[in-house]
């Protein structure tokens, strides 16, 4: 269902070139969850970005939901995202204007639905995210943790077949990132979601079925979790 | 040389009250090293901010550097944090038109200091932190791990009495992380610096003196660490 084939992503700094990925071949199955680890800088929240269609590659293939990018333009690599992608970024992008409530229905909302009509589910999701009281705040008004938890609640409010998080746990205790891993877990496992998470958290990894080192901008190692 | 004596801080939405901080006693001495440990949203990065000056409580009194803030103006309260304090935020608060270079030298720039004399210091956190290859990319070009590391090099570079980190290994890799925090413990080993440190990582605060637990905007325990 995602697939990179022989990727790279190359920076142009003047005279210099940032390798930020080099040579990657990377698939993941419909129904996986799979985790992406790898030093500060090496390359995932670009893959990521690949990946969700979010940006293009110097070379190579990226194939998103089965069809292959760089024969679409960007509108129609726009609408393959909106309806079968969600995206928890690093640092949110939350629009510091709206509610954390109005933040997780946008994507409802871009996709040209009647939100009145999905209430119940936008509720259901942040009492899931343990942020019922919070849900007229601002972000601004929010702590680092709790925007990260609007991040992910919005991340699901299209019942998206794909979720691509990047670091979701990243400001979140220990107890409450457990409860967000746990969630994913159960997207995968009741709802056949396809997940991939960029982490540094060890333990988030070892939710997944699989994990995929980088390093340097490319892939150097793979492990597959025996859950038992 | 830091303290919060019977401190809240509340925030009015509407009719409903946040209490973000309650009845808060907290004590740092010269040369320690503090860690602050909580939930998400149990008031960790409101109780930084508020020991910092950055903020006032809504009632109690805070010390800085031995000055107590509530007899102070707000320049004075400035220049107090500009003398003796480096910030490294949640999120970082980098200028986005600004090289990592130009953003680590900015508190010395906004202390009147001709840059040019520093060059060295800069080189040297540039390498500290990992960044040497790094340092001509503007925030946007840089990975997030890259850019906490920016802002944590830009908190030393005016060598002050405090460093206050919140969550400073939220988007490190263990062991960029474990480099960071050895960069703390030697700031207050050899420096004599007084570090305090809002972290969810239990690692990060295994190199502090003591850790104090927040939990809904009041101090719920104290650990001290035994080093041996
Ligand atoms: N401007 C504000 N208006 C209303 N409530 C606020 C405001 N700022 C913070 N809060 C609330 O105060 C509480 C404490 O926030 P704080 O940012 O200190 O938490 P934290 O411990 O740093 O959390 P995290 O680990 O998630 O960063 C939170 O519940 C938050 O919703
Ligand atoms: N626009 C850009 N111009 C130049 N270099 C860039 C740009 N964006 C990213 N890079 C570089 O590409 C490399 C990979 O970046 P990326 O954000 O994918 O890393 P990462 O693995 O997500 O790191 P982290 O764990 O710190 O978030 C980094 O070394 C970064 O400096
Ligand atoms: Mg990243
Ligand atoms: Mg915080």
């Amino acid at each position: 269902i995602l697939e990179t084939q022989r990727v790279s992503k190359q920076y142009q700094m003047g005279e210099v070139t940032v390798d930020a990925l080099a040579g990657v071949d990377f698939t993941v199955g419909e129904g996986e969850f799979v985790a992406i680890m790898g030093p500060s800088g090496s390359g995932k929240s670009t893959l990521l970005h690949l990946l969700g269609g979010l940006d293009g590659p110097s070379d190579g293939e990226v194939a998103l939901a089965g069809r292959q990018l760089s024969k679409l333009s960007d509108n129609q690599i726009t609408l393959i995202r909106r309806r079968n992608v969600g995206f928890i970024f690093q640092f949110f992008n939350l629009l510091p204007t709206l509610t954390a409530e109005e933040n997780i229905a946008l994507p409802l909302l871009i996709d040209g639905q009647n939100i009145k009509k999905h209430k119940e589910k936008i509720d259901r999701l942040l009492a899931l995210v343990g942020l019922a009281d919070r849900r007229d705040h601002k972000p601004d008004q929010l702590s680092g943790g709790q925007q990260q938890r609007v991040a992910i609640a919005r991340a699901f409010v299209t019942d998206p077949a794909i979720v691509l998080a990047d670091e979701p746990t990243g400001n979140l205790d220990s107890k409450t990132g457990e409860e967000i891993l746990g969630l994913l877990r159960r997207s995968c496992d009741e709802f056949g979601q396809t997940i991939v998470v960029v982490t540094h958290d060890a333990k988030a990894a070892s939710f997944a079925d699989r994990v995929t080192f980088l390093m340097d901008g490319r892939i150097v190692d793979h492990l597959k979790m025996t859950g038992d």
